[in-house]
């Protein structure tokens, strides 16, 4: 069997608002390390790779690898069940088809058992290689949200450029252009709020702002978001989700044909 | 122009 009992049951809330919107079913793939997940979102333009950890939960326990079939938004309507302080506990039998949920009150005087139905899915698994970026951005979450969304009310793609000065943000449309830089900045107090650059090779791509605003729906998820670009190949935009593991998000290029 | 690219286009299955 499968069970892995999480005290900071948010955290889990929090991805799937992150995700549901992106992917709609999914296998979670259970074995003894933890909980991974991959899927791409509908048009095959971005990939989601979340890693949450055995070590990261209070208990965990998988006696053979499960491939948990969920659709995404049902699992929300459970989650949203949930308290925010409560601690939520995930249980599969290894023939089963469905999983439960229990939401456990922080004081113990609460405990709800919600069982959702499985499914069968076919999941492809992408390869993705170990690349050394030419630039890394590590740069406060609500930042990088707020710039995606501003630049959204103007234009449709953005194209995000890295330079040993900073990170800049462009798009146009047509009511005008907009260009926004974001550079290094290590002197400030707090370490959340600072923006570091750490580059190879300049480099500047172009991405569809549509889904770099979807993924900025995991801010809540860590108060910095990670931007690790190389010519012609995805963006990755990665949440480290504490103790736990990392929510990343692949984008793909538009490339000039 | 500019073409929106896939991302099996770059990653392969495993």
């Amino acid at each position: 069997m499968f069970e892995g009992r999480l005290l900071q049951g948010s955290l889990l809330k929090k991805v799937l608002e992150a995700i549901k919107d992106l992917v709609t079913d999914t296998n979670f793939d259970c074995s003894e390390t933890g909980i991974a997940l991959q899927a791409m979102d509908s048009s095959h333009v971005a990939l989601v790779s979340l890693l949450l950890k055995d070590t990261g939960f209070d208990h965990f326990r998988c006696d053979r690898n499960l491939a948990l079939g969920i659709n995404l938004q049902n699992m929300s309507k459970m989650l949203k069940c949930a308290g925010n302080d409560d601690i939520i506990t995930l249980k599969a039998e290894d023939e089963g088809d469905t999983i439960t949920f229990m939401f456990e009150s922080p004081n113990q005087d609460k405990i709800s058992d919600f069982e959702m139905k499985l499914m069968d899915i076919d999941s492809e698994h992408l390869g993705i290689p170990d690349t050394d970026y030419q630039a890394i951005v590590t740069m406060p979450s609500a930042e990088f949200q707020r710039i995606v969304r501003d630049l959204s009310s103007i234009g449709d793609t953005a194209v995000i450029g890295v330079t040993k000065e900073g990170i800049s943000f462009s798009t146009g449309g047509d009511i005008g252009k907009a260009n926004i830089v974001c550079r290094q900045n290590t002197n400030v107090d707090k370490e959340e709020d600072q923006t570091t650059v750490e580059i190879h090779e300049p480099v500047s791509l172009t991405f569809a702002l549509r889904y770099l605003n979807s993924f900025t729906k995991a801010t809540a998820l860590s108060p910095q978001v990670t931007l690790s670009l190389s010519k012609e190949l995805p963006i990755v935009v990665e949440y480290k989700i504490e103790k736990m593991g990392f929510l990343r998000f692949y984008l793909a290029p538009k490339i000039e044909e | 122009g500019v073409s929106q690219r896939s991302i099996n286009s770059f990653f392969a299955p495993k």
